[in-house]
C-alpha cells in the first residue's frame, strides 16, 4: 500500500 | 503595471489551466515578467506560471507589485474576451483593483473591467534544482488521453520509464490497464514525437486525480514534458511561447 506524500517533504519553506 | 498582451487568449488558456488546483493567488510581478506559484489546499501539487515581460509589448513596471486575485473572479471576466482580443493588464503601485481591457484588433471596440484584489499571504516553497532521471517529452493530447483512460479504472497510475519506453499502468476493482510508449521521432510533424531521456530507470506513483487535472494544460501546448526522478515530486511542463506552466505533484510512497 503506497500512501500519498505531501511537497513539504520535498521542498523547503525560505 | 502596464502589460500589454496581443492574444488575450493566453491568459485565458493559463487561468484555465490552473483555476481548478488553485482558488486564490498572487500574481508577483517584476522585471522578469509575472509571475505566480501556489500550492493545493493539500500541499499535494503545485503550479508554477511565467509569462515572460518579452511576451508582453509594452511592459511597463515601475516597482515590482503583487496583486491578489481570486481566479474565479478572473475568469469571469475573461471570459468577456475573445481570444483574439488585445488584452492590457493595468495596476497601480498599491493597488485595491486590477483593470483590465479588451480590444479588438479591427480597433473599433474597446471593454473595460475591474476587478478587486485581496491581500494574500502566500508561502514560497523553495524548489531545489533537480538533475532528473528521466525527461519525457510527448504529445500533451496523448497524455490527456492516458490519464484520463487509467482514471477511470483507479485512483493512482505507476509511470515507469526505462530504455525500452515509458509505461503507465494502473490497477482498481475491475480491472488493470496499461499503456507503454516508445520512442520515436516524427520528422513532419515533430510535436507528435515521443523523447524519452534516461540516466537511469525511474519507477513512481501518483494520483490520477491531479494529473487529469494539470492536462487542463493541454491547450497551452502541443507538447508536455515530464521530468522524474526515483522518490521526488513529478514536474509536469507546458512550455509556451514566452513562459510556461509548470505542476509539481507529490509521489505516493509505499511504507
Amino acid at each position: 500500500v503506497k500512501s500519498q506524500t505531501t511537497l513539504g517533504r520535498f521542498f523547503s519553506l525560505p | 503595471l502596464e502589460a500589454r498582451l496581443e492574444q488575450a487568449g493566453v491568459l485565458k488558456k493559463v487561468v484555465d489551466a490552473i483555476k481548478d488546483l488553485v482558488q486564490d493567488c498572487n500574481f508577483d510581478c517584476n522585471d522578469s515578467g509575472i509571475a505566480l506559484q501556489a500550492m493545493d489546499n493539500s500541499h499535494v501539487a503545485l503550479v508554477s506560471m511565467l509569462l515572460k515581460s518579452e511576451g508582453f509589448s509594452p511592459y511597463r513596471l515601475d516597482r515590482n507589485v503583487a496583486l491578489g486575485v481570486n481566479l474565479t473572479s478572473l475568469t469571469k471576466v475573461l471570459r468577456c474576451a475573445q481570444n483574439e482580443d488585445i488584452l492590457t493588464l493595468k495596476a497601480e503601485d498599491a493597488p485595491d483593483t486590477l483593470s483590465l481591457v479588451f480590444e479588438n484588433a479591427e480597433n473599433d471596440r474597446i471593454s473595460e473591467y475591474e476587478i478587486k484584489l485581496m491581500d494574500i499571504d502566500q508561502e514560497h516553497l523553495g524548489i531545489p534544482e533537480t538533475e532528473y532521471a528521466a525527461a519525457i517529452s510527448m504529445p500533451s493530447a496523448e497524455f490527456q488521453r492516458i490519464c484520463r483512460d487509467l482514471n477511470q479504472l483507479s485512483e493512482s497510475v505507476a509511470i515507469e520509464a526505462s530504455k525500452e519506453g515509458v509505461k503507465f499502468s494502473c490497477s482498481g476493482d475491475i480491472g488493470s490497464g496499461s499503456v507503454t510508449l516508445r520512442q520515436h521521432n516524427n520528422v513532419d510533424r515533430p510535436e507528435l514525437s515521443t523523447k524519452i531521456e534516461l540516466t537511469e530507470p525511474v519507477a513512481l506513483t501518483f494520483s490520477l486525480k491531479y494529473l487529469v487535472n494539470f492536462c487542463k494544460a493541454s491547450a497551452l501546448s502541443s507538447v508536455v514534458t515530464l521530468s522524474l526522478s526515483n522518490e521526488v515530486p513529478l514536474l509536469v511542463e507546458y512550455a509556451m511561447g514566452s513562459g510556461f506552466v509548470r505542476f509539481y505533484l507529490a509521489p505516493k510512497i509505499g511504507e
